[in-house]
């Protein structure tokens, strides 16, 4: 049995004018 | 122009418990445009084409395996990324766990070691405590995972001021470029208890004569046990090849005697032989017993005594007189020298010798309090004289 953290931010991405 | 992208991320932020020793973690970026210079790109034109084909991290996570990224590139990105691993990411895999079952004391370790034996420290994790004012970092150790440390390593002595009760502890997860905190999924419980009793003395008793086996030994520790508590005592003889489990190297009490002087103890069965003996103690909360090959023995404390054979019983006689005139029977013997144990008195037998190895019982025990005696009215014969102190050994 094992435990996974995860911290994750993304840049804000454009989707084009 | 035209733009898309897109991320596929096996695991997002978050917690995760896993089934497993192993878990795959895969970022994947992919975007695409068309780079026209009418939409302010000034790049080739009119063209839409995929960036950032393929896998940008992959990796099967083992126990402690851990994987960060820091982005520090333009954000938001306004024309397609310079980094494929537009992404900042911080993840651990740690395996699992549990508070212990039972009760702990100040000296034992809050969690087990893990499997490999070593330590682990584990970047941004911070364990917390319940403190009187809720919850806080603990001062020691705070990166170690599992906490394979005691009370007293985390807190010092002074550890009962720190919080009341039971110790709860759980560990957040940070990462440098987010205020989110993860928190572990269990808040761990941890009873407490007091830890052994604390050693007083120990006397040792020696065995009634000089041949037997029934030497004792009485332990003395400073408090008495709990209600459900009980004491393991394991014992070590010291043979020809060193020292080792005694024949009979256990025992075990559940009511401690108090003695006069407030301290509680055990008086070991009267069955060893005289040697050099060490003893070692803990105690158990509940059923069951601890075995004496149980390695928490190896690093106990151990305290060493010594039985001793009691004297031997010893005496001289001599004739003092033959009878007086025919078949008087006013023959005496004298005996005297008579040594053993203190404070005991004697008993002779006197036995009438037929042939080699036949006698018959002349006089019977017959007991006397100084350390010699004159036996009177013995007939002609060849006689055969025993002694036995109070205490029933023999010479």
């Amino acid at each position: 049995q094992s435990e996974l953290y995860v911290l994750s931010v993304r840049p804000q991405n454009i989707t084009g004018p | 122009g035209d733009y898309r992208n897109g991320y596929s991320v096996t695991h997002s932020t978050g917690r995760y418990q896993i089934n497993s020793n192993s878990v795959y973690i895969k970022i994947d970026y992919q975007e695409g445009y068309n780079d026209d210079p009418g939409y302010g790109c000034n790049g080739p034109c009119g063209q839409y084409s995929e960036m950032c084909n393929g896998v940008e991290y992959e990796s099967t996570f083992n126990h402690f395996s851990s994987y960060e990224n820091i982005y520090s590139g333009e954000d938001p990105i306004t024309c397609g990324t310079q980094d494929c691993l537009a992404i900042s990411y911080k993840a651990v895999f740690l395996p699992s766990i549990s508070a212990p079952v039972g009760k702990l004391c100040e000296k034992e370790q809050l969690f087990a070691q893990y499997s490999d034996g070593v330590n682990h420290n584990v970047n941004d994790l911070v364990w917390e405590f319940y403190s009187n004012t809720g919850w806080k970092e603990i001062p020691n150790h705070k990166n170690r995972y599992p906490l394979n440390v005691s009370l007293l390593d985390v807190f010092g002595a002074s550890w009962r001021t720190q919080f009341t009760g039971n110790l709860q502890l759980r560990f957040k997860y940070t990462a440098p470029f987010t205020s989110d905190v993860l928190y572990s999924f269990s808040t761990y419980t941890i009873s407490l208890t007091e830890c052994s009793p604390e050693f007083d003395s120990l006397s040792a008793f020696k065995t009634k004569c000089n041949y037997s086996e029934d030497g004792s030994f009485k332990l003395k520790v400073k408090r008495d046990l709990d209600s459900n508590e009980k004491l393991i005592m394991t014992l070590y003889y010291q043979y020809s090849t060193g020292f080792d489990l005694a024949p009979n190297p256990q025992e075990t009490s559940s009511n401690l005697f108090n003695e006069p002087d407030g301290s509680y103890s055990h008086t070991w069965s009267e069955n060893l032989p005289s040697g050099n003996y060490k003893i070692k103690y803990q105690t158990k909360i509940g059923s069951g017993g601890i075995s004496p090959t149980d390695p928490t023995w190896t690093t106990l404390s151990e305290y060493s005594f010594t039985i001793t054979n009691a004297r031997r019983v010893e005496f001289s006689a001599e004739k003092l007189n033959d009878e007086s005139c025919f078949e008087v029977e006013d023959g005496k013997i004298r005996v005297y020298n008579v040594i053993s144990e203190s404070n005991r008195s004697f008993s002779y037998i006197v036995y009438e010798v037929q042939g080699t190895n036949t006698v018959t019982v002349l006089k019977n025990w017959t007991s006397f309090a100084s350390n010699n005696v004159i036996i009177n009215n013995l007939k002609k014969t060849r006689l055969r004289l025993k002694l036995k102190d109070s205490q029933g050994c023999f010479a």
